[in-house]
């Protein structure tokens, strides 16, 4: 066919810009620019001829920053919640190499970027070489993080659980908000037991809520198993917990985002008996992310 | 048995190899993966005692290798950030807190301003090991890595490097829940099980008696310190975890571990303990065991010292008969469960007591037979037969008089000695008479007043009617 | 490690519970 180009989209600070892995729709994780709500994304749109000296007749060159959540069960539309476009050239042709400066000021980006079960949020910067047959389009994702400044309440978790006649416990946990650096330093105060405990441990459960009315998708995903006792203990017994987040894969809690789903964190306090039965006790967590700094 | 510990030997062998290698190729991370790996073979409920000591020698062998080159590298200053952090990830409790307590030692050792923090977490995080026989070995391994670095000084400089009594705080904590696991184990299972359970529980005794070993290697923990602290907090354990095998085990651990310079300043609180033991304790053992002890003391301070034969080095204010004599009288009375002979033994234990602690004092033989003669007038017991065995240490009690004395004019003085004899039947008094007629001859004992002739053939009675 | 050391205070489980016969 006929000339073509290559489109390359060249950051500004990029060798000093952090970089962040995020899962992919195929479950890889690819390495992305960091970005954070309100900052300016800047850079140059570099379009290479194929063919050098043929000329590429378009009808304007144009880049979009957008950002857009993928629902998977319903693959085709996209639910765009930041679109932002600038032209770069007029229609016209293009004789040589070129490349376009641009600049996207303060932009807005209200969520975190997230690639889930059943739904992907994502930002991507996309350059299109409008041609009369097909357009020529190149997208590049960047990644964003919220940061959140330290939640002013954080009160602990205590709660009195139990079966009647077989285990009655209180569990505590530091906080009910947690960065996603943090520790979660609690324990378990046994004050009745009657049956044979086998093992005690503590999970992270992610819940990714997709959709709404009649087709929500629920997709619970367990981050992380941790023993935290082995064995059982008696009446007035307490066990200490203590887990650090951060060697886990975690996300924000993310509530309600864009009306469109939700990724909240919970601890499922998990009891074996020496039957394999399970008792399990579970607490929702508000996870956030810190700054860095 | 044999055949599932060799298989976890086998693990632990190649685990190990894995994770001498990684260290040697500074991969860090994989070698904890692998020593994570090789400690999940204690997660075992499959092992006996036995076996799982075996396995636990093996693996805690092996570790020393990772602590040996953590603290190497600590020390050449390529300290791991974090590190305490990040063996905290193992999602399994087992090797999880194996590896805290290895590197916790290795922080302990090179920063000795972390000292009194880890210590303090380490004895509280292994409180997540609630199974009996996981968590014994568990705090003994605790024990053996803490042997030589428990803070053991009374004022630290820097708080931080803790002092003897956050060391003795530990030991305690760690004696405590050691002991009520020990004990724990007594109620799992089945009855049936009983006798095997009891022998498997004597053969993990001394990882809970290592604790008091410890605590008696506090050089900085003075005698008031053991009065004030460490005795009664090694006593409310003993005695309220109302467990006879317990009981027995950690009381005679007390007298044989602690210096009994100590012991003879805290009888009261011991000997009264010893009242409220369960009752199937042998409580006689315990108390004849600390008078062995301190009669030995007392002989052997007594030829240091160079003291006059006679004399005692027991330091004057410790009236020692009159404690023993009134506790032993105490624990008589409230241990109404207490068989006759055991508490004859006591009496003779007193007698021995008082001959060779005060050997001149004759009315501390005396009084002990008398208070012998009343518990007898108390049961309503005349004319006891030989064929009874209380009757063996019955009579045991009147001989060693004999032997001791060799002197019948010193047995007449003895107020007590007949109407304790005349609580014997004809054969018992008879062989008791030719006892000290053979007595009398051996050492041509020599009568001088009528009277006194008229008391010695008084004892004589069954041999002359 | 001031952070990798911290617990929540515990209560003390008294000497009655602790050496209790599991029920």
């Amino acid at each position: 066919f006929g000339q073509s180009a290559e489109i390359d989209i060249v950051f500004d600070g990029a060798e000093t810009r952090k970089m962040v892995e995020v899962k992919t729709e195929d479950g890889k994780k690819e390495k992305m620019l960091l970005y954070y709500d309100g900052e300016t994304v800047k850079g140059k749109v570099n379009v290479t001829l194929k063919k050098p000296g043929n000329k590429l007749e378009h009808q304007g060159i144009k880049i979009e920053l957008i950002g857009q959540i993928e629902l998977f069960y319903d693959r085709g539309n996209h639910h765009e919640f930041a679109s932002l476009v600038k032209e770069l050239a007029r229609p016209g042709d293009l004789i040589q190499n070129t490349s376009y400066p641009f600049e996207f000021a303060n932009v807005e980006k209200p969520f975190e970027v997230y690639g889930g079960a059943n739904v992907r949020l994502r930002y991507f910067l996309r350059v299109t070489i409008i041609r009369r047959l097909s357009d020529i389009v190149r997208e590049v994702d960047i990644a964003v993080h919220t940061l959140c400044s330290y939640p002013d309440l954080n009160n602990p978790i205590k709660m009195e659980v139990g079966i009647e006649d077989c285990l009655h416990i209180e569990f505590e946990y530091n906080k009910s908000k947690y960065h996603l650096k943090d520790v979660i330093v609690g324990k378990i105060y046994f004050l009745l037991v009657r049956i044979k405990i086998k093992h005690m441990e503590i999970a992270i459960i992610k819940r990714e809520t997709t959709g709404s009315g009649p087709n929500i998708f629920t997709e619970n995903d367990t981050i992380a198993k941790y023993e935290i006792m082995d064995g059982a203990p008696v009446k007035g017994e307490s066990i200490p917990i203590r887990v650090f987040l951060a060697g886990y894969d975690l996300t924000p809690t993310m509530r309600d985002i864009n009306k469109k789903f939700s990724v909240k964190y919970f601890l499922n306090l998990v009891l074996m008996d020496t039957e394999d039965r399970r008792y399990f006790k579970q607490q929702e967590i508000t996870l956030w992310r810190k700054s860095e700094k | 048995q044999d055949k599932l510990l060799s298989d976890a030997l086998g693990i632990v062998r190649s685990q190990a190899f894995q994770m001498k290698r990684c260290l040697d190729k500074t991969r860090l991370m994989d070698a904890l993966k692998c020593a994570s790996t090789m400690l999940a073979e204690l997660r075992t409920s499959l092992l006996s005692p036995k076996s799982y000591y075996e396995l636990y020698m093996a693996i805690t062998n092996e570790l020393c290798h990772l602590e040996l080159y953590l603290l190497d590298e600590f020390q050449k200053g390529r300290k791991v950030a974090d590190l305490y952090e990040l063996v905290q990830y193992a999602g399994n409790i087992v090797p999880r807190l194996y590896l805290l307590i290895t590197v916790g030692l290795v922080y302990i050792k090179t920063n000795s301003a972390l000292k009194r923090s880890i210590l303090k977490d380490l004895v509280e995080m292994c409180r997540g090991v609630q199974h009996p026989l996981r968590g014994l070995f568990l705090r003994n391994y605790l024990l053996q890595c803490t042997r030589n670095i428990l803070p053991d000084v009374v004022q630290a400089e820097d708080e931080n490097e803790g002092n003897v009594f956050d060391a003795i705080d530990f030991v305690l904590m760690n004696f405590a829940e050691m002991n009520k696991l020990w004990v724990r184990m007594q109620h799992q299972g089945h009855s049936s099980e009983k006798s095997r359970r009891e022998k498997e529980r004597e053969e993990l005794k001394i990882l809970v008696g290592t604790n008091l070993v410890r605590l008696s290697q506090l050089e900085s923990a003075t005698l008031e310190t053991y009065q004030k602290l460490i005795l009664p907090g090694i006593l409310e354990q003993v005695v309220s975890c109302r467990d006879a095998i317990a009981q027995e085990y950690l009381m005679e651990c007390i007298i044989q571990v602690f210096p009994d310079e100590f012991h003879l300043q805290t009888l009261d609180p011991f000997l009264k303990s010893c009242a409220q033991l369960q009752s199937g304790v042998n409580v006689k053992n315990i108390i004849i065991s600390l008078i062995d002890r301190l009669a030995a003391y007392n002989q052997r301070n007594e030829k240091a010292a160079g003291v006059e034969e006679g004399a005692s080095v027991i330091p004057a204010e410790v009236q020692l008969f009159d404690v023993f004599s009134v506790q032993i009288a105490n624990i008589v009375q409230t241990r109404t469960d207490m068989p006759l002979e055991d508490t004859i033994s006591l009496q003779v234990a007193l007698v021995i007591l008082a001959q060779k602690v005060y050997p001149d004092r004759v009315d501390y033989v005396d009084k002990v037979l008398e208070t012998t003669t009343q518990i007898l007038e108390r049961l309503n017991l005349n004319n006891i037969s030989h064929f009874l065995s209380v009757n063996q240490e019955l009579s045991r009690l009147l001989r060693i008089c004999v032997d001791f004395y060799n002197n019948a004019l010193t047995i007449i003085q003895l107020k007590n000695f007949c109407p304790l004899l005349d609580k014997f039947d004809y054969t018992s008094r008879k062989s008791l008479a030719l006892y000290i007629v053979m007595n009398i001859l051996e050492n041509e004992t020599f009568i001088p007043t009528a009277d006194e002739t008229d008391s010695v053939l008084a004892m004589l009675t069954p041999l002359i009617k | 490690t001031a952070d990798a050391t911290r617990r929540l205070n515990i209560k003390k489980q008294t000497l009655d519970d602790a050496y209790a016969v599991p029920a």
